[in-house]
C-alpha cells in the first residue's frame, strides 16, 4: 500500500 | 525545499508580521476579519495535527508553532483584548463562515488521499484555506478604504499560495512520484480568489492613489 508520505509542507 | 517553497514560507510570514505589527502597534483591528483569522486558526490545527508526531526538520516544526501561536494570538486580541476588541465592527464582519468549515469537511470526508483521520483532516485544512479569505475580502469590500497595513497584509497573504504554485510545478519537473493535485488544486483556486484583489491594489499602487475596492 502506498505510505502516504508525511506531508513535508507547511 | 526549494526556492519557491521558502519565498513562499517568507512571503506568508511577512503576512503574519505585518498583521501582528499592525494590531500591536496600532492597537486597532479594523478592518480585519475575526472569522477570516478564526479559519486560519481552524486550518492550522488541523493541518499541523502531526506536529508531535511527525518531526520534518526544526525550521518545519518552528514555522508550524509560528502560524499556530499567531494566528490564536490574533483571535484572542480581536476577542478579549480590552483595546483591541473595541475596534472590532461585527456589523461589518458578517460573513457565515460557519457554512465554509461544514462545506470543507465534508468535501475532505469525500475527496483526500487516504480515509485516515489525520488525511481527512488535513484535506479539510487545505480547502479550508483556499477559502478562508472570503470573510476579509467581503468585509473590504464593505468597508471600502483599506489601510496600508491591512492591504499588504492581505497582498502577501495571497501572494505566498502564489510561490507555493511555483513549487508545485518545480516539483512535478523534478521529482518523479511527486503528485500533489489536492494542494495543487485548493492553491489554484485559493491565489484565483485574490485576482480582482491584485488588480485594485496593482492600481492605486499605480496611481499612488488609496486602495478602494469597490463594493
Amino acid at each position: 500500500n502506498v505510505e502516504t508520505e508525511a506531508h513535508d509542507e507547511l | 525545499m526549494n526556492i519557491f517553497r521558502f519565498a513562499g514560507d517568507m512571503t506568508h510570514l511577512i503576512s503574519i508580521l505585518v498583521l501582528l505589527l499592525k494590531v500591536y502597534a496600532t492597537k486597532s483591528c479594523s478592518g480585519i476579519s475575526l472569522k477570516t483569522q478564526e479559519l486560519y486558526g481552524i486550518v492550522f490545527l488541523a493541518r499541523y495535527l502531526d506536529l508531535f508526531t511527525d518531526f520534518i526538520s526544526v525550521y518545519n516544526t518552528v514555522m508550524k508553532l509560528v502560524f499556530i501561536g499567531s494566528s490564536l494570538a490574533i483571535v484572542w486580541c480581536m476577542r478579549f483584548h480590552r483595546v483591541v476588541k473595541r475596534s472590532y465592527d461585527r456589523d461589518v464582519d458578517t460573513f457565515r463562515h460557519y457554512f465554509l468549515v461544514g462545506g470543507c469537511f465534508l468535501l475532505a470526508l469525500f475527496v483526500h488521499e487516504k480515509f485516515s483521520f489525520r488525511e481527512v483532516f488535513w484535506a479539510f485544512s487545505i480547502y479550508l484555506e483556499a477559502v478562508a479569505i472570503l470573510p476579509q475580502l467581503i468585509l473590504l469590500q464593505r468597508s471600502g478604504n483599506v489601510d496600508n497595513l491591512t492591504g499588504q497584509y492581505v497582498l502577501f497573504l495571497g501572494a505566498y499560495r502564489g510561490f507555493y504554485i511555483l513549487n508545485w510545478i518545480y516539483r512535478y519537473f523534478t521529482e518523479d512520484q511527486f503528485s500533489r493535485w489536492i494542494s495543487c488544486v485548493s492553491g489554484l483556486v485559493q491565489t484565483a480568489l485574490y485576482a480582482d484583489f491584485f488588480y485594485y491594489y496593482f492600481i492605486s499602487w499605480k496611481n499612488n492613489a488609496k486602495l478602494k475596492l469597490p463594493a
